[in-house]
């Protein structure tokens, strides 16, 4: 890992001073390679090496650290501001009901994360309300029903209806029928680049008005991480991330990727196929994962 | 002279974005550069404008494995076991694959080997139906191993070409379920001497440098005959399969490139290294 890798560098650099070019050059080489190892972006990782040599140079080597190891704690310390505070929230609405909208490519765990968020607010005492707008997927819909049942918490009945647009629109009728809250959608998975479906999603969006668009990305995406996150922000506005299949051995970069580029905080992190497993996001345990 | 070397050295660094941003990995891209900046030194390469050419004819043959030969067992039905991590995209894949059988006039038999995961099974049957395959399965939470028993029995009995059994996705650090995977083939072998025909690993092209590091794990639990690489319709390259193929030696055999029974292809060396520039 990072630290058995820099061991060899940070011998070399012995006693105090202020940390310089020179002095940390090597340290900020092997840090690249584990960010890009890590599956960070390439443009991401330029940008955020130069920052810390910036925020590097010209610092004071604190009495207890090597230089090396100076800069690794920037570093960690730079990973854990870029990725955002704890959080576990949706921001629910005055108005009820809250309408959260999934979405992201093809198998991020979209289907398996909406249930999983039902039942946790089911836990928190509300009446989560499951609507599978998936209508592409062979047995989507049938998967979605498994698992409201097994949580005991409501699904929208289709009835055959083809047209996502019309199923949310409908679901979200039922809902204040039946004053349920949150409504939970869950849609297909789509690649950002398909121009139909990303347009199905806009006219979701604009029929509904959701008050949370989360983006369910796998953690082991690689480089293109970046332009997923970028697209689904620019044709949706994502308003939070859901970072699924963490209990791999992910180190899981593309979450520093699309937190950058987006802006928006990672919400929750997938965490294992059990509708337990979704657990609070916390910066701290992933910057360590990233840096390896 | 001093000119052409800023050249070189200026296209270099645009190479070493480009192979990291295709997922080829930062010390395997290093090296490749490496060894491109050795060998434009020993003259093999004299104009930086063929440095592409000559890289891309490098990576194709990196991926050029020589396909480990299929043992043709006349005997028993072809046995395909289809694994990989979740929502790799393993069941549509099979879908996949049974519809050119079918197109070649094969007898296919689909056994339903993911008991645990919702709706995985109706899944499997509804790609059966589209496909016209004959389809095995037991009820939910049955043990996968069972299954694959009686889909083995059924494909002799009823005469079937081909037998392709799907199993749950999972994550190759699962020891409990990569032990799993192990006993599924041990019932295989004990039924098939030389064990299935095929164990495919089914790998989503926008994974990152974790798709080493799975394909390490099921290689080393089940060895591997092939991969498919799918969602190459993506933006992503899929340019992990380039230290896989030369670290493990499993060559691609097919990759998918979209969501529908005919989005499978043969893997093209040639046409996957030009695509990655
Ligand atoms: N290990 C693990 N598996 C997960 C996690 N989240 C989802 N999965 C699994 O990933 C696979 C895909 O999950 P789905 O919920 O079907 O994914 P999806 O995004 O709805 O897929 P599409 O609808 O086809 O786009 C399933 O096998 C899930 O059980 C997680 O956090 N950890
Ligand atoms: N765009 C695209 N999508 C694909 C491709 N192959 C599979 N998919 C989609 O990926 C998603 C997951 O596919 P599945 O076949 O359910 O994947 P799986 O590996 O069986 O998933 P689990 O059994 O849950 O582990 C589905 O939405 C598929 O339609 C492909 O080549 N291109
Ligand atoms: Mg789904
Ligand atoms: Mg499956």
């Amino acid at each position: 890992n990072l630290s058995d890798r820099l061991e060899p560098i940070l011998k070399k650099l012995k006693g105090r001073g202020k940390l310089n070019e020179e002095n940390i050059r090597e340290s900020l080489r092997e840090i690249r390679i584990a960010l890009l190892e890590a599956d960070v972006n390439f443009k991401i990782v330029k940008g955020f090496i130069a920052r810390i040599a910036d925020k590097a140079v010209g610092s004071e080597v604190m009495e207890s650290l090597t230089p090396g190891h100076q800069v690794v704690k920037i570093v960690h310390e730079e990973l854990i501001h870029l990725l955002g505070s704890e959080s576990s929230q949706i921001t629910f609405s005055r108005q009820p009901p809250t309408i959260i909208l999934m979405v992201g490519l093809q198998g991020s765990g979209k289907t398996t994360s909406a249930a999983k968020l039902a039942k946790k607010l089911k836990d928190e005492g509300e009446k989560p309300f499951l609507v599978p707008a998936d209508v592409y997927r062979p047995a989507a819909i049938e998967q979605l029903n498994i698992l409201g049942e097994k949580l005991d918490a409501e699904v929208f009945a289709t009835n055959e209806q083809k047209d996502p647009v019309k199923i949310c629109r409908n679901a979200c009728a039922e809902a204040i029928e039946k004053g349920l809250n949150p409504i939970i959608i869950d849609t297909a998975g789509r690649l950002h680049v398909d121009e139909k479906l990303m347009k199905e999603l806009k006219n979701i969006k604009v029929e509904i008005e959701p008050h949370e668009i989360l983006l369910v990305a796998d953690a082991m995406t690689g480089q293109e991480a970046v332009n997923i996150a970028q697209s689904f922000d620019n044709s949706l506005g994502i308003d939070g991330i859901i970072l699924t299949k963490m209990d791999g051995d992910a180190r899981g970069g593309a979450a520093l990727s699309i937190r950058e580029i987006t802006g928006k905080p990672i919400k929750f992190i997938g965490v294992g196929e059990k509708l337990e497993a979704l657990e609070a996001f916390h910066p701290d345990r992933l910057a360590s994962r990233i840096l390896g | 002279f001093k000119a052409k070397k800023v050249d070189e050295s200026l296209m270099i660094d645009k190479l070493e974005e480009l192979l990291i941003s295709a997922d080829l990995g930062v010390k395997f891209t290093l090296q490749v550069l490496n060894d491109l900046r050795k060998d434009i030194k020993e003259r093999k390469i004299k104009e930086s404008r063929e440095i592409k050419d000559f890289l891309k004819e490098k990576i194709s043959g990196m991926l050029t494995k020589k396909n480990a030969e299929i043992l043709c067992r006349n005997d028993s039905p072809h046995t395909v076991m289809v694994v990989g991590v979740n929502g790799s995209g393993k069941t549509t894949t099979i879908g996949k694959l049974a519809y050119q059988y079918s197109c070649e006039d094969k007898k296919v038999l689909l056994a339903a080997g993911d008991t645990f995961r919702a709706a995985a099974i109706k899944q499997l049957q509804i790609w059966a139906e589209r496909t016209c395959s004959d389809f095995i399965s037991h009820q939910d939470g049955a043990d996968p191993s069972a299954v694959v028993f009686d889909s083995m029995k059924a494909a002799k009995a009823r005469g079937k070409d081909i037998l392709i059994i799907d199993t749950a996705g999972r994550l190759h650090t699962n020891t409990n379920l990569m032990e799993q995977l192990k006993k599924i083939k041990r019932v295989i072998c004990k039924e098939m001497e030389d064990g299935p025909h095929e164990i495919l690993l089914i790998m989503d092209a926008t994974t990152g440098q974790n798709g080493l590091s799975q394909a390490k794990m099921f290689h080393e639990a089940l060895h591997l005959t092939g991969i498919v690489l799918t969602k190459l319709d993506s933006t992503s390259k899929g340019g992990i399969v380039v230290q896989i193929i030369d670290e493990l030696k499993v060559p691609v055999k097919y990759i998918g490139i979209g969501e529908g029974l005919e989005d499978l292809k043969v893997f093209n060396p040639e046409e996957f290294a030009n695509a990655l520039f």
